[in-house]
């Protein structure tokens, strides 16, 4: 699953 | 980060630029398909919009503002500084029936209710189809210049390295984001008819023709 909130690709 | 992202993002980057180049060189946005590249701003617009909220990377947030200022300049040099090249005729595809949709299913399917997650969503979701009024528009003209087929080819590598990336992530940092994956290889699969054609033809040096 997602580990965190944020997006950090672009 | 990992090698497959940073070649991707390298070859999005080459990509833009490309056809930058191709704009003001040859002074004429002949054979581009602007409205892909307003739906490409609007993608940019849509998932950059945490610019000013959250905080990865220096890299990160150079290149979204890289990635948002060149894509409205080139919207910019499609409609206003050479608009008298934008071929209109050619680039007829119904924008309306990718953003409707698009933007219905991302309300329904995110990762969360929230207007900064459904904006995002919506922009990886628009980003995986954008490319349709280019390639609608190639089909109908039958070809494109060798310029722009490097352009399409870069465009369509870069999220095709995204792939190996989710792939690399998920093994080794157990990162997984379905609906990012799913929608970049619905976007790589669009192009697999034009890196056929690239291959088997630019790379030997011939014009791409696409049957009209």
């Amino acid at each position: 699953e997602k580990l965190e909130k944020e997006h950090d690709e672009l | 980060m990992n090698i497959f992202r940073l070649i991707g993002d390298m070859s999005h980057l080459l990509a833009i630029i490309l056809l930058l180049l191709k704009m003001w060189k040859t002074r004429s946005c002949a054979g581009i398909s602007g409205k892909s590249q307003i739906l490409f701003a609007l993608v940019f617009a849509s998932r950059y919009l945490d610019l000013f909220t959250s905080f990865v990377s220096v890299y990160n947030s150079v290149m979204k503002i890289f990635f948002i200022s060149t894509s409205l300049l080139t919207v910019y040099l499609m409609y206003f500084k050479f608009r008298a090249t934008y071929d209109s005729n050619h680039d007829t595809f119904r924008v309306e029936f990718l953003v409707i949709p698009v933007g219905g299913l991302a309300f329904l399917v995110n990762h969360e209710f929230s207007p900064l997650e459904i904006l995002w969503t919506f922009s990886i979701y628009l980003e995986s189809v954008a490319i349709l009024p280019q390639l609608f528009m190639m089909s109908k003209t039958g070809e494109a210049e060798t310029i722009t087929s490097h352009y399409l080819f870069a465009l369509g590598s870069y999220r095709a390295l995204y792939i190996l990336n989710w792939v690399y992530r998920y093994y080794f940092e157990g990162f997984f984001d379905l609906i990012a994956v799913v929608a970049g290889c619905v976007q790589t699969i669009l192009y697999c008819d034009f890196f056929y054609l690239y291959i088997t033809k630019v790379l030997k040096g011939k014009r791409i023709t696409l049957p009209a």
